[in-house]
C-alpha cells in the first residue's frame, strides 16, 4: 500500500507497540513508506511471521489478536520520551 | 530486543486487588486466589516473596479498569489490549497491574473467546517484576494472548522465562535451575487459597444449558470470515479455524462477540464477509448490519432495500471469487450484487443458479479456503469445486460429521431442529456402536 493509504489504525498500532516513531512535528503527519515498511518488518520479525514488510492477512490477524498494552520494543519508547 | 532491566531492590513485595470487575461471573475470592497463584509462579523459582495486604500502600496494586483510567494506557473495550503492568522503579505506579474490565475474564473455561485471567496475570506480573516482552513463541512474556495455560496449581513457567527472571533476581534456594521443579509442586497446599473446581455447574457451561446441540441442529447461517468458518444457530455460533477444526465444542454467544446487534435479536438469517473492505454483513429480517471486525458500524441497521427494492429478507449470502459478485438468495430466487458499484446487477432476481445439483433453496452458503463453494441445507451440505459449476458426486454429506466434529452416533436426537436441546458433554460420550456384552465403551470425539 502507498503510505497515505495505510490506515491510521495500523500506524497507531505500530506506534503504540514501539515499532514506529510518532510523526515528526516539523513535517506534520507526513510519513514515508520506508519507516512503515521497516516497522511492519520489525513487527513480523518479533512475532515470528515471514518478514515481508507487507500487511498480509497473517500480519493483520496478529494485529487483531488480544494482547498486552505494553510496547514490544521499549527502546523506541525511550527515544520518544526524550524528545 | 534487550533493554535495560529494571528490578525491585527489595525481595518482599506486597499486593492487593484494589478494584474488582464490575460484572464478572468470577467471585472476588476466585480473583484473589488467581492473583495469588499467578504471583506464586514467579516466587516459586526466585527469592521474591509476595504477601497480600489491605490499604493503599501495596507495591503491586491490582485494578480492573475500563477505557481511559488516567495512566497513559487507556483500554479499548473487548479484545485489543487486555491488560498491562508497570515495571519496577521509583514511580508510585511501579508494579501496578491493570486488567481491562471490558474483557470477558474466565477461569478454567472452555470458552475460547474469554480471556483466561490466570494466564494474563502471570504475564502481567512478569512485567511487574521487571520482564519485558519477548518474541519466543513458548514464553509467557510473548505479548499476544495465547489462551489458557492450564491448572494454576500445576503451572510451570517455560524455561526461557525462568532464565530471564533468574538473571534479575537469582535462583530461589530450594530450586535447582537444572532440575525440574517437581518438589516445588508437592508442598503442602493447605494454606493456599482455594480455587473453585471445574464442575458441571461451571459458569461457562451454565450459560449454554439452553444452547443448541451442534450435532443435531439446523444452522441459521454459515460464513467464512477471515479464513475461519462460522456456524450460527439461534443466539450462538461455533467457530472453526483455518484447519477446519472447532475452536471449542461450546458455542459462543453471538452478542458476546459481535458487538452492537440488538440485545433481543435471537438469530441471524445470513452472514458474509464483504470482499471489497472485509467488513462483515449480518442479515436479519428486512434489515442488515455492517461490522468492522466485531463492532457494528455507525448508522446500522439499514433496510434491505439498499440492496434491492425486491429483496425482503435473505436466506443465504456469499461472495463468489469467480465473478467477484455477491449472491443473495431467498426462496429459490437469487440476486447478484456488485460490491464495487454497490448495485444489483440487472436481470435479477433469477430462479436458475449457475450451480447444478444443489437444492433450489438452502440455509446458507460459503466459499471455503479450498476454493470450493459449500451449500448448506438442513443437516446436509453440497460441495461445488472451483473448476466446476456442478455439485461434486457423492454429495450431500453430513454437516455435523464433516464440519462440527460429530460422529454419526452423536446425532442421536429425534428432534431435527432442537434449538433447546441441552448441551451434551462430549467428554466420555457413550459410543453405543461399540457397546455389547454388558460393557460400554467411552470415546472422546477430539
Amino acid at each position: 500500500e502507498e503510505p497515505n493509504q495505510t490506515p491510521e489504525v495500523i500506524k497507531d498500532w505500530l506506534a503504540k507497540f514501539g515499532y514506529l516513531p510518532p510523526p515528526d512535528p516539523v513535517t506534520g503527519q507526513l510519513q514515508t513508506q520506508e519507516p512503515l515498511t521497516k516497522a511492519v518488518k520489525a513487527m513480523q520479525r518479533f512475532s515470528g511471521l515471514e518478514e515481508t514488510g507487507i500487511l498480509d492477512e497473517a500480519t493483520l490477524t496478529l494485529m487483531k489478536t488480544p494482547r498486552c498494552s505494553l510496547p514490544d520494543l521499549l527502546e523506541l519508547g525511550k527515544v520518544r520520551r526524550k524528545r | 530486543y534487550t533493554q535495560t532491566a529494571t528490578k525491585w531492590n527489595k525481595r518482599n513485595l506486597s499486593w492487593r486487588v484494589r478494584t474488582f470487575p464490575k460484572d464478572s461471573h468470577l467471585g472476588h475470592d476466585t480473583i484473589r486466589a488467581l492473583m495469588f497463584y499467578a504471583l506464586k509462579v514467579w516466587s516459586d523459582i526466585t527469592p521474591l516473596n509476595f504477601h497480600e495486604v489491605r490499604g493503599d500502600n501495596a507495591d503491586i496494586q491490582i485494578d480492573f479498569s475500563r477505557a481511559d483510567h488516567h495512566d497513559g494506557y487507556p483500554f479499548d473495550g473487548p479484545g485489543g489490549t487486555v491488560a498491562h503492568a508497570f515495571f519496577p522503579g521509583d514511580q508510585h505506579t511501579a508494579g501496578d497491574t491493570h486488567f481491562d474490565d471490558d474483557e470477558y475474564w474466565t477461569f478454567r473455561s472452555a470458552d475460547t473467546h474469554g480471556m483466561d485471567l490466570f494466564a494474563v496475570a502471570v504475564h502481567e506480573f512478569g512485567h511487574a517484576i521487571g520482564l519485558s516482552h519477548i518474541s519466543t513463541a513458548e514464553s509467557i512474556m510473548r505479548p499476544y494472548f495465547q489462551g489458557p495455560v492450564g491448572d494454576p496449581l500445576k503451572y510451570d513457567l517455560p524455561y526461557e522465562d525462568k532464565v530471564r527472571i533468574w538473571q534479575l533476581y537469582g535462583v530461589r534456594e530450594s530450586v535447582s535451575p537444572t532440575r525440574a521443579l517437581a518438589g516445588a509442586k508437592d508442598v503442602n497446599t493447605a494454606e493456599y487459597p482455594a480455587l473453585p473446581a471445574l464442575s458441571a455447574n461451571h459458569s461457562s457451561i451454565q450459560q449454554r444449558r439452553d444452547g443448541p446441540d451442534r450435532c443435531n441442529t439446523l444452522f441459521d447461517a454459515v460464513a467464512q470470515i477471515r479464513g475461519e468458518a462460522f456456524f450460527f444457530k439461534g443466539k450462538y455460533f461455533w467457530r472453526l479455524n483455518r484447519s477446519k477444526h472447532l475452536v471449542s465444542f461450546q458455542p459462543a454467544q453471538i452478542h458476546r462477540f459481535w458487538r452492537g446487534l440488538p440485545p433481543n435479536m435471537d438469530s441471524v438469517d445470513a452472514v458474509y464477509e464483504r470482499a471489497t473492505d472485509h467488513k462483515i454483513v449480518f442479515f436479519k429480517g428486512s434489515r442488515y448490519w455492517v461490522f468492522k471486525d466485531n463492532n457494528v458500524e455507525e448508522g446500522y441497521p439499514r433496510p434491505l432495500t439498499d440492496f434491492s427494492p425486491s429483496l425482503e429478507s435473505v436466506d443465504a449470502a456469499f461472495y463468489w471469487v469467480h465473478d467477484s459478485k455477491t449472491y443473495l438468495f431467498k426462496d429459490g430466487l437469487h440476486w447478484r450484487f456488485d460490491e464495487n458499484s454497490r448495485r444489483m446487477d440487472l436481470g435479477y432476481p433469477k430462479e436458475t443458479t449457475p450451480w447444478k445439483g444443489i437444492p433450489s433453496s438452502f440455509d446458507d452458503a460459503m466459499r471455503w479456503l479450498d476454493g470450493a463453494i459449500y451449500f448448506f441445507k438442513g443437516k446436509d451440505y453440497w460441495k461445488v469445486t472451483e473448476s466446476s459449476l456442478e455439485a461434486v458426486p457423492g454429495y450431500p454429506q453430513s454437516t455435523a460429521r464433516d464440519w462440527l466434529a460429530c460422529s454419526e452416533m452423536q446425532s442421536d436426537s429425534s428432534d431435527m431442529d432442537n434449538s433447546k436441546s441441552k448441551v451434551q458433554s462430549r467428554q466420555g460420550h457413550h459410543d453405543l456402536s461399540r457397546s455389547g456384552n454388558g460393557y460400554e465403551v467411552c470415546s472422546c470425539s477430539a
